[in-house]
């Protein structure tokens, strides 16, 4: 059975303060790819990987939506449960969420669609290559 | 004001060992 829905976290919020790997800091909402792809580079630890939405289904409650992924060039399947307004980092568009209206209503940050076929931004550790 | 590290935002998608 999949997990339970990932909770919100406060960084969501508009205007929280978000520190980049070279020190740098910006708002959420300010975030670019750039800042993302170059934070990973600098990481020893962190690689960031494309993760094409594949399927967006009904989660086990309401309000949450399971996502399945196509993870980095093994194309890993990998699903995960968020609730709807859950955002991600979709490559070269910004935050995108399931329900752009309720993350915009709830976190102040503005969103788009999240659609089959985005590619967002995620992790995997280096030493899993 | 707190600050939160810019990897916190990004959802860590590791495949399973079970795949």
């Amino acid at each position: 059975s999949p997990p339970s829905p990932v909770a919100l976290p406060p960084f969501f919020m508009r205007g929280s303060i978000i520190q980049l790997a070279d020190g740098e800091l910006k708002r959420v909402e300010d975030l670019k790819t750039e800042d993302f792809i170059q934070s990973a580079e600098i990481s020893s630890e962190l690689k960031i990987d494309s993760s094409t939405v594949e399927r967006i289904d009904s989660g086990q409650s309401p309000n949450a939506v399971v996502i399945q992924f196509s993870v980095g060039e093994l194309k890993a399947q990998v699903c995960v449960e968020v609730l709807v307004e859950y955002p991600f980092f979709v490559f070269g568009q910004g935050w995108s969420s399931c329900c752009p209206d309720r993350t915009t209503q709830l976190f102040e940050l503005s969103c788009a669609k999240l659609c089959v076929g985005d590619v967002c931004v995620s992790l995997t550790l280096r030493s899993l290559r | 004001v707190p600050v939160f590290p810019w990897h916190s935002l990004v959802p860590f998608l590791a495949p399973t060992q079970s795949d």
